[in-house]
């Protein structure tokens, strides 16, 4: 049941979106964040042949099962989290980035991530002012079960709140950040361990800015009746 | 070619670009450099200007001691003294309706790309990616020249005397990391991390190609019953009607090497 094909025309020069029928699993293996349970991890491929050609194209990603909400708590003001249901108490680190000069390797994400997860740590909040981290940094919090909070190119310091105070209005061209923040989230969206986007450290980014990430990001309406009997 | 992607991580040059004379297409054409040439040096991508400056010795450390003080700021230097080609070679021979793309995960800030001599633009942002179908242009025996110019943030600001949280917060004009400009927790970035910072691959397709697969799970009957909903983008870049065959198939690793399909 985990072996689906489609068959499609498309046109010369076209570019088209498709969505698979869903597949159904039954009682699959979650992915847990670490301390509550295994980061099962499923290997996704999808493959494309085209007639009289072959096999034109192939991807693959490890994918986890996992449902993750999180939302204010009115007594506290804190955001409250819940991964597959169950409440998480969060034991988070900040992360800026591996290297300042931007040496970043497999092997380093892996040693400083794990070293997260084995000081019993179940978040990695990513800083503002830093990188929107790259895949290799999220492929080891899928294995490791760190949840990561990911900011946006937005700081307090520089954007509005710092000294002296400076760019109100966040970066000069707006149309440029929300293509980086498109893209990016198309670059990271698949990963288990993505928990949170935040627009922001310390700052809200500007309201056409803050508006247009809110709309592009929230739930798609298909999946907000998920998870009824 | 076999269907694909492979990185373009080693065997990389890169010289400053105001002691470069000659043009992307000379450099790509007639005068490809060679690691012996001078001012050409060996360069560290993915990585930054400072990074392969580093890794050569042509500048100390900038985490040891002061050293980051014998650094010439790009604020002292101008934008031009941190703007550096890249220069690498790569082998690939497509078969019929191949197609390649040539893909940069992302680089800071901007820059110009010349393969065997053609020029094409990679527009301004740090966090973006760039994918140029460059099917066209590869060398007929398979032997590919390119160059990259890497132009610094438009806005590398300067440090105040007093430095301070992202110095004079000028690189927040761009979509570029901000700690660059020095912080509490970090000195000031001389180069503000210009260069090929990360992933350079190129990819072989054949006719068709999958763009983005977006994966969602939705959940039922207490997590017993899951859905796994998966939409990708699908481009037919051939001249005639793709008749295709799509698949989808979900393994996970049960113990040692048995796999459910």
């Amino acid at each position: 049941e985990h072996l689906q094909t489609q068959h499609m025309l498309i046109h010369p020069g076209a570019r088209v979106q498709y969505t698979f029928p869903q597949l159904f699993f039954y009682k699959p293996n979650l992915w847990w964040p670490n301390g509550m349970g295994k980061q099962a991890l499923y290997n996704v491929q999808i493959s494309v042949e085209v007639k009289g050609y072959g096999k034109s194209d192939s991807w693959s990603h490890l994918f986890g099962f996992r449902k993750i909400e999180s939302y204010i708590d009115n007594a506290t003001g804190g955001r409250l989290f819940k991964v597959n249901g169950q409440p998480i108490f969060i034991r988070g680190g900040n992360w800026i980035l591996s290297d300042g000069l931007l040496r970043l390797s497999k092997e380093r994400y892996r040693t400083d991530i794990k070293f997260h997860a084995d000081m019993n740590l179940n978040m990695i909040r990513c800083w503002a002012g830093g990188l929107a981290e790259r895949p290799e940094f999220y492929h080891y919090c899928d294995i490791y079960g760190l949840l990561v909070w990911q900011e946006f190119w937005i700081t307090g310091d520089v954007d509005g709140r710092g000294i002296p105070v400076s760019n109100p209005n966040g970066p000069l061209d707006h149309d440029l950040f929300m293509l980086c923040a498109r893209d990016t989230v198309k670059l990271l969206r698949n990963h288990a361990s993505l928990a949170l986007w935040v627009g922001g450290n310390e700052q809200v980014p500007p309201k056409d800015l803050n508006d247009a990430l809110k709309n592009d990001l929230k739930l798609h309406p298909y999946f907000e009746s998920s998870g009824e009997t | 070619a076999e269907i694909g992607k492979t990185k373009l991580d080693s065997g990389w040059l890169a010289a400053r670009s105001t002691e470069i004379q000659l043009t992307g297409t000379q450099l790509t054409t007639t005068h490809p450099p060679t690691k012996s040439t001078a001012p050409w040096m060996e360069a560290a991508v993915p990585g930054t200007v400072l990074g392969t400056l580093v890794k050569n010795k042509v500048v100390p450390d900038p985490f040891y001691g002061l050293e980051n003080e014998t650094i010439v700021d790009i604020a002292d230097s101008g934008r031009e003294f941190y703007t550096f080609w890249f220069f690498t070679t790569f082998q690939c021979k497509l078969l019929g309706e191949q197609q390649l793309d040539l893909n940069f995960r992302a680089i800071n800030y901007s820059g110009e790309l010349y393969l065997n001599g053609h020029k094409k633009v990679l527009p301004k942002g740090m966090f973006r990616r760039h994918s140029l179908d460059v099917t066209d242009i590869l060398h007929p025996d398979g032997q590919n020249l390119l160059a990259v110019l890497i132009h610094p943030p438009d806005h590398p600001g300067r440090i105040p005397p007093e430095g301070g949280q992202g110095g004079d917060h000028e690189i927040g004009k761009d979509v570029a990391t901000q700690y660059v400009e020095g912080w509490d927790w970090m000195a000031p970035i001389r180069d503000r991390n210009t260069g090929i910072w990360d992933e350079v691959s190129i990819s072989v397709t054949g006719p068709v190609k999958i763009i983005d697969p977006h994966l969602v799970s939705s959940f039922f009957d207490n997590y017993k019953r899951v859905y796994l909903h998966a939409t990708t983008e699908f481009e037919n870049r051939s001249k005639w009607v793709a008749e295709c065959s799509l698949n989808i198939q979900v393994t996970t690793e049960l113990e040692g090497d048995v796999c459910l399909v």
